[in-house]
């Protein structure tokens, strides 16, 4: 499970 | 998708719109120094993650956008210092920052430096549009490039809406980010009177002038 905390929007 | 990408470009179309007034009229009159500053402290808090960023689209623009703020703020610092107007530029920027500051540490999503600077950023973004606005309220008017600098920058993170709007439909993993959508809508709110002149008068090809 990629870690969805990375901030995907800018 | 579309939306979030045309409001990415809208965001560089509009560091690039001011860029090229200052630049093209030599002088930055009716910019607020105040807010490009509160900008570059978005960027800062906002782009930690830069060094691990995986996505080669969200690091290309985080370093443009972070560069582009530097020069402007060096351009309004330095080259063109004596077109700044410093008692134009009044707005009491403690209030934002005290503003931005409380809520990021009241709800953060994790007290972690990274999710708490994050949420800073949001929240400092969502106002820091105002020393801008409360400038172009004393001046009472703008020049076309600054009025479409603003409007640039409004629909930027008005266009997140329909993005976060089109992402909760179509993403069934998609959490909806509750800090992001808030201030977002906040922020686009704080634009409503300015994006309601500048259609009104703009479109008409007539100078910015408040009413």
């Amino acid at each position: 499970r990629r870690e969805k905390d990375e901030k995907d929007e800018l | 998708n579309i939306f979030r990408v045309l409001g990415d470009f809208s965001h560089l179309a509009s560091i690039f719109i001011l860029l090229h007034k200052i630049q093209q009229l030599k002088s930055c009159s009716g910019i607020s120094f105040k807010s490009q500053v509160l900008y570059m402290l978005v960027y800062i808090t906002r782009y930690l993650d830069l060094p691990w960023t995986s996505s080669p689209y969200n690091f290309i623009f985080k370093v443009l956008f972070i560069s582009s703020e530097l020069y402007i703020i060096y351009l309004m610092a330095r080259a063109y210092k004596p077109t700044n107007d410093p008692n134009l530029d009044t707005f009491h920027v403690e209030f934002l920052l005290g503003f931005a500051g409380l809520l990021a540490l009241l709800f953060p999503y994790k007290y972690t430096i990274l999710e708490v600077f994050w949420a800073f950023s949001i929240w400092l973004e969502s106002v820091a549009i105002l020393p801008q606005l409360f400038m172009l309220q004393r001046t009472g008017e703008a020049e076309a490039m600054t009025a479409h600098y603003i409007a640039a920058l409004g629909m930027y993170r008005a266009l997140y809406i329909p993005n976060w709007i089109y992402r909760y439909f179509s993403e069934p993993t998609h959490k909806v980010d509750t800090i992001a959508v808030t201030a977002g809508i906040l922020q686009t709110i704080l634009y409503s009177d300015f994006f309601w002149i500048y259609y009104t008068k703009v479109m008409r090809g007539e100078k910015f002038k408040l009413p």
